[in-house]
């Protein structure tokens, strides 16, 4: 299968709605200035994809919510209080799955075309598709390339085991 | 659970040092440097730990700490796409791995990742440098529109323009 | 003990915010952003923390885990910088601190080295990029001989070469 | 004061002597593919300067003696069994300081212009030209950087500290 296009809604660095298509590019390039907001695109599609936030560099998974500049923004009903991502991704038999994942203050709720599920059903549809969320091993986060020769060798057995 | 663990590393073992090598080789080193993978325990291989060993071209066996930035990138990416292969997920998601890389790895890479990127194998790769993603099929430029204060995202199709 | 504290802490704080101002200004923020140190503890500093703050240009203020990485880079050889004003070390050895690094940031690097090498203060830097490393006014080329198996150097003064 | 230059014997990758000079180059750019050794001249430069071992990639001080291709090679006596760095220093006041640091198997030994001293009084030599090597505040090794900025308050103020 492979990632049709994306939909974010005030995720992090990206207020309002962004749409992004890839197209039938199989070697897609996100490029840009620093702090423009490429790791954040990265991390929306772990997001989606249901990786918790600690790996996404945030202590709680409300700083995934867009901040506007204002100090007291907590004050400002303008604030957004949740956000989505959604993914739009078409498996091998050419069905089109839209994966979205949504945050309100401190909750996480998932749904796929639409109907709601459990994070459980999601994370089993994922897979499926060979998408293992637990060992996230088709994510490189920014700076973490070289630990992964460097890992210790349980941590290359548990790998290999999530894997198998 | 001995099948299962045995039956992923055969596959990855067997994969990585041939995956090195195209990493490695070179005009100056044809062979191109060798890499594979230990058990501690055979008879319980998922209770004890995996080593990796990599050597570049023309170096000594040596322990994975003493490589210097650029052989370690190459290495874990040698060991990243070798256990991709096992179970492969439909994509992979890259940020700045190749920061650490000089011009002639950046060019492998890029050769590795359009060689096998495809239908069943989409690479979303977040990259500063030039001969990295001029290499790619489409790009997603990022910018910080700072009126709005957001990041906006404007998508170019490289195939369209094949005498770059 | 507070005396000897204070002393570097007062020179150092009020370093930071100018220097951090000078790697961060450009055309499109000709102010730059801004940069402070903060005491814990007023009575006993030397027993509590000093917390680093960096704000780059139109972003609002924000935890050092939520920058970029680049805006990281540039935070953190602002404070580096800083500290070295007080009671100078005669040169500095730098190791790829360019890695995370767009064109403009390692142009905005460049230019403050340029400008602050001198007599009292000699740059050593380690650099893979040309729009960096052509800057300097001596270059140390690294290789490997293969048949002797070591590595050697060859020095070029590039201020022999000024119309490059 | 400034580095004028840097003589290098069976340290690390560089095998039999090696000697480097700065000239008067305020700002030297150290360059080269990966692998080469650039990392190693900066471990030359901390390593004479009295930096541990543990800072330099190394579990102990005998990694810094070169090491040839030959797997067997601690049975073979042509194996180097003792390397130096000397650092070339030229004081403000035009006094010319040649600060040579030697390792055998497992011991170190200073010499100032020949003569031996104590680690104390070699240390002290340099923390009267600013240089401290305990605070380390002038070397920035590879892949560092970013931690300079995101250290913790505690660490920032013993850098504070150290410096004052
Ligand atoms: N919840 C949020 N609301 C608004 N802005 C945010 C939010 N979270 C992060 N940001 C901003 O996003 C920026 C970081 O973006 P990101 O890490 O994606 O940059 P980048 O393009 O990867 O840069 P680099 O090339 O330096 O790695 C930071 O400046 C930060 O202020
Ligand atoms: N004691 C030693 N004897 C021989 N070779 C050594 C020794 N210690 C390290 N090396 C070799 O030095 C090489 C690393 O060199 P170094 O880290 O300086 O490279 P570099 O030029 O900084 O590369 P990069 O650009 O990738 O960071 C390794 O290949 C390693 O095998
Ligand atoms: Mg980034
Ligand atoms: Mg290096």
């Amino acid at each position: 299968g492979r990632l049709v296009g994306l939909e974010l809604h005030n995720f992090k660095s990206y207020r309002g709605t962004t749409k992004v298509g890839f197209g039938t590019s199989y070697f897609t390039s996100i490029i840009g200035p620093n702090g423009a907001g490429k790791s954040n695109m990265m991390d929306a599609i772990s997001f989606v994809l249901g990786v918790r936030s600690q790996n996404l560099r945030s202590a709680n998974v409300k700083d995934m919510i867009y901040r506007g500049r204002v100090m007291n923004d907590e004050l400002d009903d303008k604030v957004p209080k949740s956000a989505y991502v959604m993914a739009i991704y078409e498996k091998a038999n050419g069905e089109v799955l839209k994966l979205k994942r949504t945050i309100t203050q401190r909750n996480s709720a998932y749904t796929v075309n639409g109907e709601s599920v459990s994070s459980a059903v999601y994370a089993n549809l994922l897979k499926e598709e060979n998408i293992l969320i637990k060992a996230r091993n088709f994510l490189v986060f920014q700076g973490d390339v070289e630990q992964i020769a460097s890992q210790s060798a349980r941590d290359l057995t548990n790998l290999l085991e999530t894997v198998s | 659970r001995y099948a299962a663990f045995m039956e992923a590393f055969v596959h990855i073992s067997g994969k990585i040092d041939s995956i090195y090598k195209e990493l490695t080789k070179s005009a100056s080193s044809p062979l191109g440097g060798s890499a594979f993978l230990t058990l501690e325990d055979e008879d319980e291989p998922y209770n004890a730990g995996v080593k990796y060993h990599a050597m570049p071209p023309m170096k000594r066996f040596r322990d994975m700490e003493l490589l210097s930035g650029g052989e370690k990138t190459i290495a874990a990416l040698a060991l990243l796409f070798a256990v991709h292969s096992y179970h492969p997920s439909p994509f992979f998601v890259l940020d700045e791995v190749d920061a650490a890389l000089d011009n002639s790895n950046v060019n492998k890479i890029a050769n590795y990742i359009s060689t096998n990127a495809g239908p069943n194998f989409q690479f979303i790769v977040i990259s500063l440098k030039n001969s990295l993603f001029e290499r790619s099929d489409a790009l997603v430029g990022i910018y910080r529109e700072q009126n709005e204060n957001s990041s906006k995202t404007v998508t170019m199709d490289l195939r369209e323009y094949p005498t770059a």
